[in-house]
């Protein structure tokens, strides 16, 4: 099973710790630092590949982060190096499909783009509007709300309800949770579309908690609990990126974000 | 007692929440909106005065803080709002110097900058660099990390360590808490120092805790309380800027920072 995911945000909100947590892998380690410290005078997308085995499953993952997005004193155009990453997988997705054997497709275009709010409490900034105006009908988008430990419970449903509330007025389409025959799954994926933005923590500690082997954060004041539903979104995001919508996010890049692409190339 | 306080940094760095603890009062509030609530086209610095009663001395606290300072997708120069403000104070004071009659000097020079830095965990941003090395020399900046309880202990010491180090190889020069002829009082500036810059929380919610009444964020895993030192330097910030060293930031503004200009201004 092949997946390339896109991780995008500025430097030092969590997105190598979290994508570590997600797939429990070193992904990024000192062999292969996070964005945050690789980067360069200009915006570039850099790909690392990763093999995954989940309960039997050999998940054959990509990771396509952005260092430099978002960290200059000008960002203006930043998100350019996004969108030509993006449509250069589809081109050479294209290309292939257009080829006489086409046998075993290669499949890197990119099949979802996690987008890192700062948790600031009070709204999208600039930055987050642009790039989610260029990007949403050329990736699913999924917005995370970064480091969501730094917010109280209360803090954190504003914030979500604010941000959402941009999002409409700004006509920004997010990735949508498909409707299911099931209704018991329908209930389940209307409980996950209620908590979008997933307010995410990540760790790379795994601590020691009464006798529980606990992965967290540890405060003077206590431990933020990645795992704790309670204390963050991330269980939400796990299953549902790994677990329950993996295909319905590769079938909807094919069926209408290449279509997009491929229609507009072919009609230019 | 007068005394003029700049607050600079990002949108959602907390700087209103924490003037408010610092001053025990609710100088922002839903009358007067932080700065992040007051974001116009451009960035402009604004100004706002409140009378603080502590110990039965009366402090006249005037606060300059600048809406959208690094909020847009391009900051190029938006410090040069900054730079004017603190120079017209300059030029005000320097006007009214040189009258005949200088009874009762308005002083409405800046007397100190704080400057507010993301948590990201990584150091400065390129933005912070280049506020620090335009604006060290023309005030007294005392850089602070915000939102502290974003950091665990451990992170917090490494981060502090890489920002100042990042700050002497920048050549920025912060306010200097000066040597005091008495040894005590030298050997707490000296842990003063090192607690620079200072990890701050601060937060507008009272709560009781075990039969206390105690300013803190509560959190589902604990309550990071603004007062306690093992908590972030919060108690060391207010001792010093209000307690200890508010006449020597008024002096060096005045031996320092404002000879600086009235020398390049008289020459010139
Ligand atoms: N408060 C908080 N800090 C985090 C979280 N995840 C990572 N960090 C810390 O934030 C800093 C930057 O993390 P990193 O994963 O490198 O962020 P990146 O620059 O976005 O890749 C490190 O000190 C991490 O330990 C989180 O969920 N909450
Ligand atoms: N984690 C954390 N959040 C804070 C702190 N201080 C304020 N906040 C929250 O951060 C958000 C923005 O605070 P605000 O004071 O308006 O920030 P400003 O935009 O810099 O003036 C609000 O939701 C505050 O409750 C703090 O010390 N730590």
């Amino acid at each position: 099973f092949e997946f390339t995911l896109m991780v995008v945000g500025e430097s030092g909100l969590g997105k190598s710790t979290l994508i570590n947590s997600l797939f429990l892998s070193d992904l990024y380690s000192n062999e292969y630092p996070g964005p945050s410290l690789r980067i360069k005078k200009t915006v570039k997308v850099e790909t690392t590949k990763v093999l995954i085995k989940e309960n039997g499953v050999t998940l054959r993952l990509t990771i396509d982060d952005t260092p430099g997005f978002g960290d200059a004193v000008d960002n203006s155009n930043c998100w350019q190096a996004v969108i030509n990453h993006i449509e250069k997988k589809f081109e050479d997705y294209l290309n292939a499909e257009s080829m006489v054997t086409r046998s075993k497709l290669a499949d890197n275009r990119v099949h979802c783009c996690l987008y890192f709010i700062a948790p600031t409490g009070h709204g999208l900034k600039p930055l987050d509007v642009e790039f989610m105006k260029n990007l949403h009908d050329k990736v699913n988008i999924i917005p995370l709300i970064a480091k969501a430990d730094t917010m109280t419970p209360e803090e954190c449903l504003r914030f979500k309800k604010q941000i959402m509330k941009e999002i409409h007025e700004h006509k920004i389409q997010l990735y949508e949770f498909p409707e299911c025959e099931d209704e018991e799954e329908n209930r389940l994926n209307r409980k996950l579309k209620s908590r979008v933005p997933f307010a995410v923590v990540g760790s790379n500690t795994v601590l020691e908690i009464g006798g529980r082997r606990v992965r967290g954060r540890q405060y003077p004041w206590g431990v933020a609990e990645v795992e704790n539903i309670d204390h963050c979104d991330f269980t939400v995001l796990r299953n549902m990126l790994v677990r329950t919508h993996m295909q319905d996010l590769k079938d909807v890049t094919n069926n209408v974000h290449y279509e997009n692409y491929r229609s507009k190339k072919l009609s230019s």
